[in-house]
């Protein structure tokens, strides 16, 4: 679902050791990273190593039909052209439900395909969902291996609020780092009374640091970002002068990395 | 607004 916010459409590459997205946004301007390791899932199992073009704005809606308590299995045969999603609930109370759909083509003007809903008492919640796989040209490389000159470490929820609260004021901006202050200030003020910076050092906020950076960002691709907060305590911003800022969320087995291209000049 | 730079201009081959 943090995914699907910046890139419509993204291959999962799956090997024996885990599952894999990397894909950047429409607009080349962000670029997401995840990675599952296989010990995070209750079972895994990869007998080829295949990509599963998916279209993540359409997997969204399918995972909205799971509820907290579902299992969630995903399967896809060898020359598959579908993803399977198979949502199993253990409990037999919230067990009255029988979905099931197949799901053909990849239109994002067409509409969400019917389904069938059938109701008994006794059958489990069993819901059962076929995704068109697409061929995707994924981006095989990996990010080049970057040392950072700054590492801010803080709490996820307070870089969510923080991005959220300067995205009602202004559609930039700028994150210094100097040795003991992270500031993160807004650039485009709609008022004189709006106009001062938000210094933001919450408790918890560790700053490693070489030399000092100043980036300014577009706020509405950190706001997407901050979405996947829910993963993580933690969130880590790291960063050079004059490369893309990486806003990492690390979280058991598995991590979620945000790139996100700076503005040129000031 | 400054130009937004592009991602994929980050990019080195690999």
């Amino acid at each position: 679902k943090s995914c699907s916010i910046l890139v419509t459409d993204a291959n999962f590459e799956c090997n024996e050791e885990n599952i894999m997205l990397q894909a950047m946004d429409n607009s080349h301007i962000a670029l997401v990273s995840v990675e599952i390791g296989a010990p995070g899932f209750t079972s895994y199992r990869c007998d080829r190593t295949m990509p599963l073009g998916v279209d993540l704005t359409s997997l969204t809606k399918v995972l909205r039909c799971a509820k907290d308590e579902n299992i969630c299995t995903l399967k896809a045969a060898d020359e598959a052209d579908v993803l399977n999603l198979v949502y199993d609930a253990k409990s037999a109370f919230f067990s009255p439900f029988f979905f099931a759909f197949m799901w053909h083509g990849r239109d994002a003007s067409s509409p969400f395909p019917p389904f069938f809903l059938l109701c008994s008492a006794l059958l489990p919640l069993f819901i059962h969902l076929n995704i068109s796989l697409s061929s995707q040209t994924p981006i095989t490389s990996s990010w080049p291996e970057t040392k950072y000159d700054t590492r801010v470490t803080l709490p996820s929820a307070e870089f969510t609020r923080i991005v959220r609260d300067l995205s009602q004021l202004g559609e930039h901006v700028r994150i210094e780092v100097s040795k003991e202050v992270v500031r993160i200030s807004k650039l485009k003020a709609k008022s004189s009374a709006e106009d001062e910076d938000n210094d933001s050092i919450p408790t918890g906020v560790v700053i490693e640091m070489n030399q000092h950076v100043s980036l300014t960002f577009s706020l509405k691709y950190l706001v997407n970002f901050s979405k996947s907060g829910s993963l993580s305590g933690e969130v880590q911003l790291l960063m050079s002068n004059d490369v893309p800022l990486l806003v990492a969320y690390d979280f058991t087995q598995g991590y979620i990395r945000c790139y996100l291209a700076p503005k040129i000049g000031d | 607004p400054a130009p937004q730079s592009n991602i994929s201009s980050y990019f080195k081959s690999t």
